[in-house]
């Protein structure tokens, strides 16, 4: 048995909308402590992490672990349906007795917020993925930076309308983005700024040691496609490790992209 | 030249 209560439901429809374009198919695994995800891009060069805490749920009843498999993009169309206020309840009675995962489905109901005589029922078909998890153990960056979600993903695609990669590199002067392209070059400094009225529009630059990176623009921009879950946006770097862009979910979890950099051959 | 590398030459399989 699986119980789902989410009041904002705008939250799962922003959530779906960051990742459906980079990953088609994925397993959601629910357990008692939450709802997650994990899964690659078809090309295996960025993977994606999704947490929802248990506690972030108004209800939640999960009593053995299960995976459901999804379309992304299936599950999007039907959270469009839903009000961005309406309250959203996923649930899935039949695990138990459903011999075949590939045959069983999962429930989705909108509860209008308005008008509390309207009730939506969506059913969707869950597929039988067979998708590998990937260890990714806790790590030490070499730099660590916070700035408005916004500002980042202003900078991607002005660089993309350039160029087709973006070295990040974080020294003692800030964070500069810089790209290359037929028509020529283009460099973003953004330098440590906590003396702004509000805490997310700081940028907090944390560094170790400088690294300097290379990384393909066209998942950067993918991945800001989350700019709409959080303010502000967390990108860890480290010489050794792919970087991980991390878009917090205020009081619920998280979505984590990480993206492989491009390497000397 | 630079290549783009891939997720699973940083993290292994579980």
């Amino acid at each position: 048995m699986l119980e789902l209560r989410l009041v904002q439901g705008s939250l799962l429809k922003k959530v779906l909308e960051s990742i459906k374009d980079l990953v088609n198919d994925a397993n959601f695994d629910c357990s008692a402590t939450g709802f997650s995800l994990q899964a690659m891009d078809s090309s295996h060069v960025a993977l994606v992490a999704l947490l929802l805490r248990s506690e972030g749920f108004e209800h939640y009843r999960c009593d053995r672990n299960m995976s459901m498999g999804m379309n992304l993009n299936n599950m999007a169309k039907m959270l469009k349906c839903a009000g961005n206020d309406d309250i959203i309840t996923p649930s899935r009675p039949m695990m138990a007795v459903t011999p075949s995962p590939s045959c069983s489905k999962v429930q989705v109901r909108f509860t209008c917020c308005f008008a509390q005589d309207k009730i939506a029922d969506f059913e969707m078909k869950l597929m039988d993925i067979d998708s590998e998890h990937l260890g990714i153990p806790e790590a030490e960056y070499h730099a660590i930076v916070r700035m408005p979600s916004s500002e980042f993903s202003r900078i991607c695609k002005d660089l993309s309308s350039i160029g087709d990669t973006v070295v990040i590199s974080v020294t003692k002067e800030g964070v500069r983005f810089s790209t290359r392209g037929d028509i020529g070059t283009a460099n973003v400094v953004c330098r440590q700024n906590t003396t702004v009225d509000k805490p997310e529009e700081a940028t907090i630059i944390e560094m170790n040691e400088p690294v300097s990176l290379t990384f393909a623009l066209r998942y950067m921009n993918s991945f800001t496609k989350a700019t709409p879950l959080s303010n502000t946006v967390t990108i860890s770097l480290s010489s050794e490790l792919p970087v991980v862009v991390e878009y917090k979910i205020a009081e619920m979890g998280y979505v984590r992209f990480y993206l492989a950099p491009k390497i000397e051959d | 030249i630079e290549i783009q590398a891939g997720i699973r030459y940083y993290y292994g399989k579980v």
